[in-house]
């Protein structure tokens, strides 16, 4: 499903360079649960920004289903994104000026889904994640864990086949980020969604069959795990 | 040093009443190292705006130092504030246009102190949170982690009396953590701050010496501890 073949991401500094990714080559089958962890700094952002097709390598391969990613059109990339894939922001990303469930409705606005099924399949996501009830507030009239949990619910609407969540139950007490974790293991068992999320919470790789650890841009180690 | 009185934060919300701090009474004295807990929603951090004085309760009373802080001018609550508190937020506030270095400097501003100090000062405190190098990369250019360390450099290059600290550790990974607690905890014991801190983490939580746990608004449960 997802494959890298020697992945880089050079940032030009002024005239230092930073290697964000420094030759990444890794491959994800379909229906795996995977968590990549790492220190901050280590390029795990980067590597889920590329694998959303939000951001392109300064060298290297990515190939998405198939698709070659470096060689696709704008239009064609941005369909593809927004029909296979959901992306939970490790900032949240969330429109200031709209409500949670105008928020969560985005990824559908381009689809063909009508408006009244729009705020249905919207007001369910935000149901699963514990936010009924808030559905009208705008995101500065939410606390910081429910605007992660409204990023979440944006980026189950669409229903789609492979969920990158970048840290989130970052902002989530305990309790909050079980019922998370517990969400997208069903999403991952029985809707067969291939999700990879960053953390760097021990207690939150555990529900992961695969652990993948990033340091300084390049693969550490890359291990299976029975999940707990 | 800290004294809240019935404190009540109730947002209006529609025709709806929403009780952000149903009746918050409890002290603080200098010295202490506390951490606040709690389930997303529970009011943590409305509780430490109002502490910050960056929020008016609707009702209730708040003593800073003796200060009776609801019945001061905007002006004395400002320079109160900026030369007794330094604020990590949970969403970092960071200036998205200037360096680094220009927002850890952002205190020092309205103070006494000459540029040239200033830079010191910032640099300094980039620093003591492991981001040497990186002091004229602007927030876009660091990972999330990274920013978050510059929000809380930023709260320590004043040398304030008061570190109110919203998850200050939720973008780091387990290894950045720890420093960062140590570091807390060297300002701590060392230069007698006071710390409350925000954290849903259990780990981050031994730090401290006193845990208040809140739940719907309210104070669930005080208790002390021995830090580890
Ligand atoms: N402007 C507002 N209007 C209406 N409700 C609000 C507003 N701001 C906050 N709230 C509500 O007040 C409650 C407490 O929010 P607060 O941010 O203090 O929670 P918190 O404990 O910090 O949560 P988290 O752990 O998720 O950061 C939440 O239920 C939130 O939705
Ligand atoms: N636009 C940029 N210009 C220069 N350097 C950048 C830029 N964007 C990111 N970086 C650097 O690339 C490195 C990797 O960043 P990345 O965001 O992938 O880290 P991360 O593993 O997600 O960290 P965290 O756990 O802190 O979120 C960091 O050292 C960061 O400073
Ligand atoms: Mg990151
Ligand atoms: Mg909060």
């Amino acid at each position: 499903l997802i494959q890298v073949k020697d992945l880089f991401k050079i940032y030009e500094f002024g005239d230092i360079q930073i290697p964000a990714l420094n030759g990444v080559s890794l491959s994800i089958e379909a229906g795996e649960f995977v968590a990549i962890m790492g220190s901050s700094g280590s390029g795990k952002s980067t590597f889920m920004n590329i694998l959303g097709c939000l951001d392109v390598p300064t060298r290297g391969s990515y190939f998405l289903s198939g698709n070659a990613i470096g060689s696709m059109s704008r239009d064609a990339l941005a369909q593809l994104r927004n029909q296979q894939i959901g992306f939970v922001f490790q900032g949240f990303n969330l429109l200031a000026r709209t409500s949670a469930l105008e928020n969560v409705e985005l990824p559908l606005i381009y689809g063909p889904t009508p408006a009244r099924e729009r705020h249905h399949l919207a007001k369910e996501a935000l149901v699963s994640v514990g936010l009924s009830g808030r559905e009208d507030h705008h995101p500065n009239q939410l606390s910081g864990g429910q605007q992660q949990r409204v990023a979440i619910a944006r980026a189950l609407v669409n229903h789609p086949s492979i969920i990158l969540a970048d840290e989130p139950t970052g902002n989530l007490d305990t309790k909050t980020s079980l019922e998370i974790m517990q969400l997208l293991t069903q999403l991952n068992e029985e809707q067969k969604i291939t999700i990879i999320l960053v953390t760097h919470e021990q207690d939150i790789s555990t529900f992961t069959r695969r652990v993948i650890q990033f340091k300084d841009g390049l693969v550490l180690q890359d291990r299976l795990q029975h999940p707990k």
